[in-house]
This record gives structure tokens, C-alpha cells and sequence, in this order.
């Protein structure tokens, strides 16, 4: 659907907004590594999508949240100039929700998308 | 900003692109002024020209929407998810989620449009996938073209310093100087036929 103006958009849309896909991500806040919990396999397979995990480690993914996860989330952190916790907490969920490029973020395990600022780190 | 491994671009030899919508699509002018919108801001700093074709056949970028999968085994997500993706060069694949509620903007500046809602300003996304089908990647500065995320009702559109020293990187500047008015013009045709 596409909407010529502000105006023309009907109040439903304003309930859409809770509706998308990964909206189910928000009940996973708090979680760190060591826990079980369902859905974490289903953020796994997210990461998958943008590079931050191999196919590899995502084929037989579980709800384990496991040094692969942890991993997954300090480089998306970074990546998302987050506070790097490793762990799920509401400012990384609440990116990780938001509508997306569905381009990876790293492709073959490298992310260049901070690497300017990692490598002035490296420098200094 | 970063680039695709190892930085593909277009070959020196392409530098006046054409672009042309499936036609199951059946967009209508008001929806296509926004891709030529977009695609003129990348014009303004690259060598780059880009003109409408309305024949596929020859299209350097072929623009489609298409819901769930649509057979690159990159299958869209219904509302919100994922927005749409694109090809690093020299493909020329632009696809976007026609499940999504798309808003199509003014031409105005970036702002935010609306607190919460599920619907996106069409013309920052084809900017951001323009500058992966010319070879960029994504870029952690927040307020770049390049930046992964955006919300619904908000509207990016100005390419940020970060977008435009990485497509500098790649190509060079406009060698026309400022991309004004008139230039823009003289650079972003749209040709009424094939004749491209």
C-alpha cells in the first residue's frame, strides 16, 4: 500500500507498529549466557540473516544461550555503537526490533560496517 | 562505511545507468518520481547519471516489489521486518517488501513524520538501497544513508558525509561540481520510451 500523505494514513497503522515479525524478540529482555529460553533459537537464526552467525553454527540451532550468541551480540552491539554487554538488554532489543536492510551486516564473518572506528581504536 | 568483499563497482565503462520497474507492478508516476528523487541524490556527488527506461530489456537496475519469497532465496517478512534489499555491482537488483505500508513523502527534508506507526517513508529506503547497488555496505554512523535500521515514520534522505566519502571512495566525485538545479535537471532524464 503506499500513502500520498500524513494525513491519509488510517489510525490502524498506528497498531502496526507492534505487529512485525519481530516483535517477539522484546520478551527475550535480560537474558544472558547460560540460560534456556524459548525463542532464543529464533534470534539466532536473525543473526544468521545479517552475518553475525554462520550457517554453520544456525543449522541446528537451540534455545541455548551460548558463547555463539554472545558473540553474535557484542559485534551488534558494536555494530550498533550499543553498550557492549553481551547480553540482551532493552536498548539492544529495542534495535534489534526496528524495520531493517534486509542486507547482512557482515558477510563471510567480517564486518567492516565499524571498522574505521575499531581500527582507530587499534591505532591509538 | 564499508563495501561489499572485495569492492565491486560498476566497470568505468558504465557511468549513465538505466533503471526500469517490473511491469506487474504497475506503479504509478507519483511512486516512480520517488526512485528518480533517490537516485539524483547519489547523482549530485558521483559521475553517475541514471535514466528511467520503460523496457527491462538492457535495464542496468531492474526495481520490483514482491511479497514473502520471491525467488533470490531472500523471502520477505510481511510489515516491519525487513524493508527490502539490493545487489552490489555490477547486478542491478533493487526489491522491495510489498507487504509493507510505504508513505510516499513530499520530497521534504529528513524529519520524523509520525510518533509510531508500521508505515515507511519509501524514498530513505531506495536511497539506502541505491547506494548498495553501487557498491556500498552499511555504516554505524547513525544519521548515514548507509545505517541499517530506521523507524517507521521517520524520513532520512540526505546522503551524510559518511555515504558520500564512501561512494567517493569508489567513484570519484560529480565532475560537474555541485549537481545544481539546472545540472540536476540536464543529468536525471527519463526517456518517455524505450529509446534507452
Amino acid at each position: 500500500k503506499f500513502y500520498t500523505n500524513v494525513s491519509s494514513i488510517p489510525p490502524l497503522q498506528f497498531l502496526n507498529a507492534t505487529q512485525n515479525a519481530w516483535e517477539t524478540f522484546s520478551k527475550l529482555a535480560g537474558c544472558h549466557i547460560g540460560e534456556k529460553i524459548d525463542g532464543l533459537s529464533k534470534l539466532k537464526r536473525y543473526f544468521h540473516r545479517f552475518g553475525y552467525i554462520s550457517a554453520a553454527a544456525v543449522d541446528n540451532c537451540t534455545d541455548d544461550f551460548d558463547d555463539v550468541l554472545q558473540s553474535a551480540i557484542d559485534t551488534y552491539q558494536k555494530n550498533f555503537n550499543l553498550k557492549v554487554t553481551g547480553k540482551l538488554d532493552s536498548s539492544t532489543l529495542r534495535q534489534i526490533v526496528k524495520p531493517r536492510c534486509g542486507n547482512p551486516d557482515m558477510i563471510d564473518g567480517v564486518s567492516e560496517m565499524n571498522g574505521g572506528r575499531k581500527l582507530r581504536t587499534t591505532e591509538r | 562505511y564499508s563495501f561489499f568483499p572485495g569492492k565491486p563497482r560498476w566497470p568505468k565503462r558504465k557511468r549513465d545507468l538505466t533503471y526500469a520497474f517490473v511491469p506487474q507492478n504497475n506503479l504509478t508516476d507519483e511512486v516512480k518520481r520517488v526512485f528518480a528523487r533517490a537516485f539524483t541524490r547519489w547523482s549530485e556527488v558521483t559521475p553517475f547519471n541514471f535514466t528511467r527506461s520503460e523496457s527491462l530489456v538492457g535495464a542496468d537496475i531492474v526495481i520490483g516489489f514482491f511479497s514473502g519469497e520471491h525467488g533470490d532465496g531472500e523471502p520477505f517478512d510481511g510489515a516491519m521486518g525487513t524493508l527490502a534489499h539490493a545487489s552490489s555491482p555490477p547486478t542491478g537488483m533493487l526489491h522491495l517488501d510489498s507487504d509493507e505500508d510505504w508513505l510516499i513523502s513530499d520530497g521534504g527534508i529528513s524529519r520524523r513524520i509520525l510518533p509510531v506507526t508500521s508505515v515507511v517513508d519509501l524514498e530513505s529506503v531506495v536511497v539506502h538501497e541505491i547506494g548498495h547497488l553501487l557498491g556500498l555496505g552499511h555504516s554505524s554512523v547513525e544519521d548515514a544513508i548507509m545505517f541499517p535500521a530506521i523507524s517507521g515514520g521517520d524520513r532520512k534522505v540526505e546522503l551524510a558525509k559518511d555515504d558520500i566519502e564512501g561512494i567517493q571512495h569508489l567513484y570519484g566525485g560529480n565532475p560537474n561540481g555541485d549537481g545544481g538545479g539546472e545540472k540536476k535537471s540536464s543529468r536525471q532524464s527519463e526517456t518517455s520510451g524505450g529509446g534507452s
